[in-house]
């Protein structure tokens, strides 16, 4: 059975879809068999990589309950990983989905009939707390939230921290968070060393022990469609979100 | 009476904020008054320049009819520049303004009472093209579209200019696009310049001529509360901002 992962954080900027393309890419390559589900209207998972959305059933008629869930997914270039695509027409789904009964569980209803084809199950998200994101918490069993090592970053903590509580208590009462990652850290300014102490210092055991250094590498993978382990495998870049899959799959043996 | 421009891209983290904080300051020094309005919850803007939302009325009542604007002016460390802060609490307007008549149309309300005692008003916009985006486009006279130069940045563009074209034939006859900026510019790396160069071909009149470098002092400024020009006034941050505020001023005194 799955373990469904949603990737939060309405800060805009911080790293969610770069660590859900390279976070799925590396456990499929780990051997795990896994889901890249792209929620966000962006497309930005999808197109990183390498799909374009126009050309494909997406998540938006899913949601609304006219597709099977089935019928959208996609092989990836990643042996082991597929993808659920989005397009612009999800935006469309914040209104859309207003008047449903259980419009935040309609992402939920679609994962729960896949969960026991895959051993992974990641969601990207929007920069927003609105109805794509809510319904991310509701369907997920547990959070990773990407911090960049930067100033604003640090001021939506609250705001999230606030929603998944409400979310908690009226739609998903084991939702839990994984981990806070730590993203673009770069050594040699001191704003990275002073935003990773203070979350240190207020989320201790909830922070991940790997950071992702600011690496180019990450930001150039993209417009090629692939992720850092097929685009440059021995940047530091893939390195590191190799070591994150691993914390993770540690922790999930456990488990 | 003032020109109101608004700050827009729903691909978070390319530099809106960063933008309205720096550009409205300069526009301050150089003698023009000017307002600044934080329509995101996030309150980054806010906090930019040194202000916690948490003691002073918001937009949040303003956009529900239940205070008049004037109530929530402040001033700022900047003189000449004046914030609408934000809080939180405006997360809930995407929800609370669906009923109401005219929805769209609530900050363009309250901005034209303003426009008589400023020369300039910017809207800083949340990373998504909800209702809070559409009542800054809607309320605009023009648009100031600041684009990250890395790949996903490019990718949202289509999105938004579809967005700013429903609303242009929908709610605001005279919107038009003041320019695209050009952020985060770091000449060392390839895909700055591809970017650009992209970016160029397909919007080149459009495009300013004055980009922003990656400049650490810019993503330090907001952790002391500061705009650049009080905190680093001679970083190559300081100067590309009010470079940017020039070849505004100048388009504006034509026009
Ligand atoms: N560790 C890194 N080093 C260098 N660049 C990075 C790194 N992580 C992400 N980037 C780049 O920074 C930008 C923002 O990252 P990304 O798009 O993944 O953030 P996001 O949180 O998904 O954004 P949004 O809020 O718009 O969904 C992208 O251009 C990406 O390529
Ligand atoms: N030219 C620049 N050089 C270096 N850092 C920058 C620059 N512009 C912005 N930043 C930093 O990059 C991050 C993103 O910028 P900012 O928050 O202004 O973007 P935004 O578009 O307002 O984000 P959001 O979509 O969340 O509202 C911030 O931490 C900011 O300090
Ligand atoms: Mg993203
Ligand atoms: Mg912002």
């Amino acid at each position: 059975m799955a373990t469904v992962y949603s990737i939060v954080n309405q800060k805009g900027g911080v790293g969610k879809t770069t660590t859900a393309v390279n976070l799925a890419s590396a456990t499929a390559m780990a051997g795990r068999s896994t889901l890249l589900i792209d929620s966000d209207p962006q497309a930005n998972a999808t197109s990183g990589l390498g799909l374009r959305s126009q050309e494909h059933k997406t998540l938006y008629p899913i949601l609304l309950g006219i597709e099977p869930v089935e019928s959208a997914i996609l092989k990836t270039e990643v042996p082991g990983l597929d993808l659920l695509p989005s397009d612009h027409h999800l935006i469309g789904t914040e209104v859309e989905l207003v008047s449903f009964k259980g419009r935040e569980a309609r992402l939920k209803q679609a994962i729960d009939r896949l969960r026991a084809k895959y051993d992974f199950i990641f969601v990207d998200c929007p920069p927003s707390l609105g109805l794509l994101t809510i319904n991310a918490l509701t369907a997920a069993d547990a959070l990773i939230i990407p911090i960049q090592c930067e100033y604003y970053a640090l001021e939506g903590l609250g705001n999230l921290l606030r929603t998944i509580e409400q979310v908690d208590q009226a739609f998903n009462k084991k939702l839990k968070i994984e981990g806070i990652l730590l993203t673009m850290y770069d050594g040699r300014n001191n704003i990275s060393h002073q935003v990773a102490q203070e979350v240190e210092k207020h989320f201790a055991s909830q922070v991940f022990k790997t950071i992702i250094p600011r690496n180019v590498r990450l930001s150039e993978a993209p417009s090629f469609g692939k992720p850092i382990h097929l685009y440059d495998p021995t940047s530091r870049g893939a390195i590191s979100y190799q070591e994150l899959a691993r914390e993770l799959l540690s922790r999930s043996a456990i488990g």
